[in-house]
């Protein structure tokens, strides 16, 4: 079904966006 | 990273809207009018952050503007003001070529577009801050939709940050 298909690739998507935002280096240098 | 999609920025505001009722502040925040005074806005970045967000800076905030508008730009201007210092004491960033909201067309005229843009300044501080883990979490457990409006306005916030 390419709408399933569709959703679990948006889905992808925002996981790894929010997930390299967690992992993103936080606050001002030094 | 690619460019980010273009907002549109009433939907931007009600996607918005209902990220902020996650941080559960005092003062209601169900719909666009009761933002604009600025208190629940000021109230959610106290929970973001209440070492720089004190209740000293909070306590500048009138809580019962009621509909008089030129309260409630003294407001927003205070959070404003709070959020771009923030930015750059905390964080240690600039947001450059970001359209600042306009805070009269807030106050006077409840703008969405322009509340928008507040609340994404605010979404800014939050995944940003020391505790971005819960407040990313959060978003993570959002229904999808919201989830789609919220990268957008992140990923156009970033493409706009200078160290």
């Amino acid at each position: 079904d390419p709408n399933m298909k569709g959703a679990a690739a948006n889905e992808g998507v925002l996981a790894n966006f929010f997930n390299s935002l967690l992992s993103k280096k936080t606050g001002a240098p030094g | 990273m690619s460019a980010p999609e273009s907002l549109d920025r009433v939907e931007l505001c009600g996607s918005l809207l209902t990220w902020i009722q996650t941080f559960a502040v005092d003062a209601p925040c169900s719909v666009v009018d009761e933002l604009t005074s600025g208190v629940a806005m000021a109230q959610v970045l106290q929970k973001i952050d209440g070492m720089y967000f004190t209740d000293a800076w909070i306590s500048r905030i009138k809580p019962d503007v009621g509909d008089n508008w030129r309260l409630k730009i003294s407001n927003l201007k205070k959070i404003l003001k709070g959020i771009l210092d923030y930015n750059h004491e905390v964080l240690g960033q600039q947001i450059n070529d970001f359209t600042l909201p306009d805070v009269c067309l807030i106050a006077e005229h409840s703008d969405s577009a322009e509340l928008g843009r507040m609340l994404q300044l605010i979404l800014g501080c939050a995944i940003n801050c020391e505790q971005k883990q819960e407040y990313i979490q959060t978003i993570m457990m959002m229904e999808e939709s919201v989830q789609h409006v919220v990268m957008t306005a992140i990923q156009e916030l970033m493409s706009k940050e200078t160290p």
